[in-house]
């Protein structure tokens, strides 16, 4: 179990490290395994450093940081072991228009292994749909669906999130 | 396996059904405030096995049933119904379109089903445990909860590798 | 001192109802003391109604009826005791542009008695500024504040937000 | 009372300085994802004399002064001055103008002034003491914490209300 865990976190690790330089367009990131004699016992700390940043614990972090990281991550181990489906509510909400769209491009990657189901306000989140549905209270308190055209099928115009050296 | 729609009646703001197609890639969902759309997710998330109520933004379970407003009455039940493409054999029955509903009434008593025959809430979980989905794992993220995985507690971390391994 | 609390207490549930209609164009909230023996000891309850919908505890609010619901209980207590002075870092992130924009016309009547600091990323918020300062980081890790000038002095164009009755 | 401006030395991310003229009415602190707009609240929360690490999202408070990036060596000290407009009385000295300023050192010694003079952190809590101003009152809103008031206990809703009485 030792084994098999540890190959998993190295795994990860390096997944993280990679996907976070992608999001980030540089720096680095990194955990580590803070008790290594009782390893399924142990913490795991995250240390990180955007581009042109020093490598610190995410405390100092800013909100969009924050929300970048932590998408590095959980995409780090979805690379290791894929959900069929994935239901992500607002992930986006922290991100400047940049960002935004930095991840929705990073989503172009994943989404041959994964159905992503993604709630946004963000026009630039919506860009890599490949359908979208909008959701309304015509009858006030009485929410209803509709399958919405696209007048932009730009899915095509985003193109994906370059690996980084 | 894949997620292939989802029904609903007398979820939440969803007075009358909620059907929702879910195809490959990126599906995004749209709408101003408070219109229902992390409703949708909360329907996901309580059909798969969700038993905490603060988990789908209510004070008790019954809460999950339309409630009426000002010129419409309250629904006496709600029903979530799921349906999964199994042709990879992901889920560990022998059909290639899998089922899984779940109703409750303003009794407070549950049902439970698989392709239309009733079962406990017990083999919903089993049926979906391994597979990567399921209310514990990091693929239903909940609005305001992006960088959760930042936040846990080392330990919670391990745990969630571990469960990736 | 019980008086006096009480006293403070009508006042902003009194204020809170106000505000709350004015921001959500309608609807009404109250504020419950739990405990009417012991007010000094007593928790407060919050109850919100959206228009059209049916009143209830915050609970099952959206997140952007949330971020809504305490801009309002938040100027409610300002308007009985103004602080000079208010950082708000980023409160309107999970409302929608139409929302933003009712938030943006509402700090215009406060504006005369505080002064605002607003951290946003919104160009609605954007458009009730007196002054706006860009933060940039020309060299990496390294910030600098820049006075930007407006293009538009919008200000002029939001109109206040008026009172429901 | 109202606030002039702020001027900060070696502050988090501001390794020079860091100046902010704040007039009459709205103004709005713009900029990309971690480019230091928090980082400008925090300066004025740390100068009011919050003593939380956590509330000023560094892991212990040597960590407000500038770390350096990987082409600029850290600084060994910060400082936050604050400069009030007085002319109505309300902060309890007798001058039209007060300054308040704050120092730190790497070795972990502090410095505390009001108009120049040497004084204890506790001078400093005293003077905003009922003015509506300070590090518990709800002026001061953390990126993420617009609904605080909503999600604290109903106990601390009524202090919040005391406090306005
Ligand atoms: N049982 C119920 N009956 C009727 N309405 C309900 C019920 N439960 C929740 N609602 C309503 O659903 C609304 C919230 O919906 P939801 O959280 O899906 O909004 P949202 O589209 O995600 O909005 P946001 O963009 O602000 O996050 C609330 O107004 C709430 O009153
Ligand atoms: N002592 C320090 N020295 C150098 N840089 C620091 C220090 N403390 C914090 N920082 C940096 O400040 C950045 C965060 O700044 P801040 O939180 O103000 O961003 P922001 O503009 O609010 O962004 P967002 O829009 O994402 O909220 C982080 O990248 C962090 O590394
Ligand atoms: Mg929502
Ligand atoms: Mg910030």
């Amino acid at each position: 179990a030792r084994k098999q865990f540890l190959d998993t976190f190295e795994q990860i690790r390096q997944n993280f490290n990679r996907t976070f330089r992608r999001i980030f367009g540089g720096g680095r990131a990194d955990l580590m395994i803070l008790n290594e004699a009782n390893v399924l016992e142990s913490g795991v700390e995250i240390f990180a450093q955007p581009p042109g940043k020093k490598l610190q614990s995410i405390t100092p972090f800013s909100g969009g940081e924050k929300s970048m990281t932590a998408i590095a991550l959980l995409f780090a181990i979805y690379q290791v072991k894929a959900s069929p489906f994935c239901f992500l509510d607002e992930v986006d909400a922290a991100l400047d228009d940049a960002n935004v769209d930095r991840f929705a491009r990073l989503l172009l990657d994943f989404k041959h292994q994964t159905q992503f189901i993604i709630v946004t306000h963000n026009k630039h989140t919506m860009a890599a749909a490949d359908r979208l549905y909008g959701v309304t209270m015509d009858k006030p308190g009485v929410s209803t669906v509709v399958s919405m055209e696209f007048e932009h099928r730009s899915n095509y115009d985003l193109s994906p999130l370059p690996e980084v050296e | 396996m894949k997620l292939k729609r989802i029904s609903t009646s007398g979820f939440k703001s969803f007075a009358d059904r909620l059907n929702l197609e879910f195809g490959d890639g990126i599906t995004c969902i749209v709408g101003p405030n408070g219109c229902g759309k992390s409703n949708s997710s909360d329907a996901v998330r309580w059909v798969l096995g969700e038993q905490s109520p603060r988990a789908l933004r209510v004070n008790r379970m019954q809460d999950l049933i339309f409630s009426g407003t000002s010129d419409r009455k309250p629904e006496g039940m709600t029903e979530v119904r799921v349906v999964f493409d199994n042709e990879d054999g992901s889920l560990s029955l022998p059909f290639a379109e899998i089922e899984v509903s779940r109703r409750l009434y303003r009794s407070g008593e549950s049902e439970y089903f698989i392709n239309k025959e009733a079962v406990r809430l017990k083999d919903i979980t089993d049926l979906f445990a391994n597979t990567g989905v399921g209310t514990h794992s990091y693929s239903l993220l909940e609005q305001g909860r992006v960088d959760a995985i930042l936040k846990a507690k080392p330990n919670e971390r391990r745990e969630i590798f571990e469960e990736a391994s």
